[in-house]
């Protein structure tokens, strides 16, 4: 494993603290998609179907359960949680997240490395990350108040993206045989979504002033 | 065969 896989995997896991420390000890969801923690929550499932068959590394097996469980325990606490949930801003959380799902199922019917169960369900896990993070960004933009645990939030989650892409160039001259152009090509589409957020987060960084998304 | 190559990503 390379330095660029290793930061990338580090700033999702990250992501996920940072998450989960505004939910659990906050108490607050505030500014957070659940359109966007549900398609996560499926991303995994569809993706770690082989958690149990294909044996790679403990590092590997552990980390796919920590996504797991932290995406679904991340939707039980804002739909579930008596506190969490009241703090869920619905009414500008309304991007019609179902209509990503079988555009995504029907491109990784015809768009896979091999038709198996398993591939179809690898390359849609692909396809719907990619876009998975849409739903997220327009009530970003919705937001007056962006705080700064969900600025970092999306940040982290931006960053690992972008670690990916430097890990699959690093891989690409170092492993001739490593290609997967399925997830090179959503890696980059997913990476470019977040472009408009890192200009606005960098320059609010930058002036020191509070993030806003143009609307 | 292409397809046998292991996803170790996450």
């Amino acid at each position: 494993m390379n330095a660029f896989r290793l930061a990338g995997d580090m700033t999702h896991l990250l992501s996920v603290v940072v998450l989960l420390l505004k939910i659990h000890t906050i108490k607050s969801c505030a500014g957070i998609s659940l359109k966007t923690q549900e398609l996560y929550a499926l991303v995994f499932a569809a993706r770690y179907l082989d958690l149990f068959i294909h044996f790679i590394s403990l590092y590997n097996t552990v980390m796919k359960l920590v996504f797991l469980a932290s995406s679904f325990s991340i939707v039980w606490y804002m739909r579930r949680h008596k506190i969490v949930r009241r703090t869920y801003d619905k009414d500008h959380d309304t991007f019609r997240h179902h209509f990503l799902v079988l555009p995504c199922l029907a491109l990784a019917l015809l768009i896979n490395e091999r038709f198996t169960f398993r591939e179809v369900m690898w390359a849609f896990s692909i396809y719907l990350e990619a876009v998975a993070i849409l739903p997220q960004l327009v009530l970003l933009q919705r937001t007056r108040n962006i705080d700064n645990l969900t600025g970092q939030y999306v940040f982290f989650l931006g960053a690992y993206r972008v670690l990916y892409i430097l890990n699959w160039i690093y891989r690409y001259f170092t492993e001739p045989h490593f290609v997967h152009w399925i997830s090179w090509v959503a890696g980059i589409v997913q990476t470019l979504l977040y472009a408009d957020f890192f200009y606005y987060y960098i320059m609010s960084w930058k002036n020191n002033v509070k993030l806003e998304l143009p609307a | 065969a292409a397809g046998d190559i292991v996803k170790d990503e996450l």
